[in-house]
């Protein structure tokens, strides 16, 4: 009894799900840091979620789209990504946009005076950019007010041929382009969301005590995908243009950040320090094909208290990196197979229920008001071991169809 | 690549200290 304890979640069904309004937890304070909220884009703390803007997609659309996203990484490490960001300004935008769909969001300030925006936090980018007035091809409806550099008194665009123009080329992975010597920046995120505008710097503002003059980012004139509401993207990837780069010189590359249980919990992004004293670190490593992600590590997996017997060799194969705009862990196959070979061993007891999108192991818990799951834990370089939340562990489209939220990669060299 | 995704993050501190070079999870770090 006490190892199924030990080894095992007992959760109240009706935890899983979120409920219909916002239950914010007060954000953890860091002393002399800036901590921002963080909430889930299509959650009721979201004031993306109100209106036809930001109408939440169904699971399995959020599903496809996460799919999308990691193809698009995949594509990218592989060096076979030949979509010319000609072609993507041509395609229409539709359902499937890489840019994924799980996405958390931030409110930041830009210009002089301040306009907040509300923005997707994104470790696997690099360039900070949002729609910009006047629109001059396209903006998609977004909640906040689109940001007009000419109502302030700090955007100035940069010139071409600068070396802060070129360093476009490394954080979105296009070459850049000219307009009557404006820099012109322009990011794609796989197949139809792009961003295609000038490359300007203005006042950034985390908060009223953390202000940034000559921050640089992108001011987006012909956006179009699926960014549901947003005002753009905030990059915290680990290329020098990025914002973690950027602040640097105050933050030092130091950031942190807890996505919240459930879509209707906050949860916070602190720049300059973290929080808890219990953190358990695992050095950071370097894809050669994409070194701004953020490369780490895993060296095995655990179900239930018991370690996998998984090769090293099916995890060295692969590599890994940590994405927050990535939903689902995808896993090497080898290792997944086995994840999903324990998982299902332990819960033979409750009945199964049909996959949902990429997720094949469900089940229907109808029946049930609470449920004991096997715990997961990841081990990563260093020794050490991460247990998941419980709340990591499933992914609940309905009560009937509660799913393993993990997946597999289809090549074991992914 | 293996990806750590957002879902398996949640309830978790995440730490990036990109200085040092290393990423450290602190398990119920928001609460």
């Amino acid at each position: 009894g006490r190892k199924l304890a030990d080894h095992s979640h007992t959760l109240q069904l009706s935890s899983l799900l979120p409920s219909d309004s916002c239950k914010p937890y007060a954000i953890k304070a860091v002393e002399n840091k800036v901590s921002l909220k963080v909430v889930h884009r299509h959650g009721p703390c979201s004031q993306l979620n109100q209106g036809k803007a930001g109408k939440a997609p169904s699971h399995t659309k959020i599903l496809l789209q996460d799919e999308s996203r990691v193809k698009s990484i995949h594509s990218k490490l592989s060096g076979t990504n030949d979509v010319k960001l000609t072609d993507a300004a041509t395609l229409p935008a539709h359902d499937g946009s890489s840019i994924g769909s799980g996405n958390y969001i931030v409110t930041v300030g830009l210009g002089t005076p301040k306009k907040d925006l509300s923005l997707i936090f994104d470790t696997g980018s690099d360039l900070t950019w949002t729609q910009c007035q006047p629109c001059a091809r396209s903006c998609y409806k977004q909640k906040d007010p689109i940001f007009d550099p000419s109502q302030s008194t700090s955007y100035t665009n940069i010139s071409c041929g600068s070396s802060l123009c070129d360093s476009l080329a490394s954080a979105t992975g296009n070459t850049l382009n000219c307009a009557s010597s404006t820099c012109v920046y322009g990011i794609q995120y796989g197949d139809s969301s792009f961003s295609v505008g000038f490359f300007g710097k203005e006042r950034l503002t985390l908060t009223p005590t953390d202000v940034f003059e000559n921050f640089y980012f992108g001011c987006g004139q012909n956006n179009q995908g699926l960014f549901g509401g947003s005002a753009g993207l905030l990059g915290l990837g680990r290329d020098p243009l990025s914002l973690v780069s950027q602040t640097s010189q105050k933050y030092n590359k130091l950031f942190s950040y807890c996505l919240p249980s459930s879509s209707s919990s906050t949860g916070f992004l602190t720049f300059g320090g973290y929080s808890s004293k219990s953190v358990k670190f695992t050095p950071l490593s370097t894809i050669s094909a994409g070194p701004s992600f953020y490369g780490l590590d895993f060296t095995g997996i655990s179900v239930g208290g018991s370690k996998l017997s998984i090769s090293q060799s099916v995890f060295s194969t692969a590599g890994a990196i940590i994405d927050s705009g990535t939903v689902i862990t995808r896993l090497p196959p080898a290792a997944y197979s086995a994840l999903r070979s324990a998982f299902r061993q332990l819960m033979t007891k409750y009945p199964t229920a049909p996959a949902l999108s990429i997720l094949d192991t469900c089940y229907d818990f109808t029946n049930y008001k609470t449920v004991t799951i096997p715990k997961i834990g990841l081990f990563f370089n260093g020794g050490i071991e991460v247990d998941i939340d419980a709340t990591g562990i499933l992914y609940v489209n309905k009560i009937s169809q509660v799913c393993l939220a993990f997946a597999g990669n289809s090549d074991a060299s992914d | 690549v293996a990806i750590l995704g957002n879902v398996q993050q949640r309830s978790l501190e995440v730490v990036y200290d990109g200085a040092a070079g290393k990423v450290g999870f602190a398990a119920g770090g928001c609460s």
